[in-house]
């Protein structure tokens, strides 16, 4: 079925795009978890994308690529409301990155640190990023965004030199 | 030659712009 169609193999992202290739990571990472979710990280990839380089041949050539990935899973979603209606996807990117934050909060301040909290935070604060596609973000959400970035380095450093996070 | 490169990479930019566009049903 049309749903299970592979999609369009992107070509090695030039340097110039090295930037966005945490929300194409996350995107791959959410393909079969979440579509909605990898559809609106591959869309702020490719407008972050054009922002930073469309002229370049192997840039223009990235981009077309993810260009057709984008309306590849367009088709196959089909009519989600979360494609069709911004409102209803800015709902489903926002709820998703709220319940990311809380997951990672709450294993926070139980005192539980590891790997998977921290990627929580993470993608949560990619996922705030994200939710600029649909426009400015509102302040509670760039706290969210700016504290989940914090968490996520600062307990990825305790860790990793042995420390335990206040 | 310079400026017909120019204006081919344009319309390439135009043309990603529009499917951009397009897939945000904003044409």
């Amino acid at each position: 079925s049309m749903a299970s169609d592979p999609l369009p193999v992107l070509p090695p992202a030039p340097q110039q795009f090295k930037p966005i290739q945490h929300y194409l990571r996350t995107a791959q990472e959410h393909d079969k978890r979440d579509p909605v979710v990898a559809y609106f990280c591959r869309l702020y990839a490719m407008q972050t994308g054009m922002k930073i380089d469309s002229k370049t041949p192997e840039c223009h050539k990235f981009l077309v690529k993810l260009m057709d990935q984008l309306e590849t899973m367009k088709k196959q979603l089909g009519d989600n409301e979360s494609i069709t209606q911004d409102v209803v996807g800015n709902a489903h990117i926002e709820n998703y990155a709220y319940k990311m934050f809380l997951y990672a909060d709450t294993e926070d301040r139980a005192g539980r640190f590891h790997k998977n909290m921290i990627k929580s935070f993470y993608t949560s604060s990619l996922l705030y990023d994200v939710l600029t596609v649909f426009g400015e973000l509102t302040e509670e959400n760039v706290q969210h965004r700016k504290y989940a970035k914090w968490k996520a380095a600062y307990i990825h450093n305790c860790l990793k030199n042995g420390e335990t996070p206040q | 030659m310079g400026s017909v490169g120019a204006s081919v990479a344009s319309a390439e930019q135009d043309d990603l712009s529009q499917r951009l566009s397009r897939l945000r049903d904003q044409v």
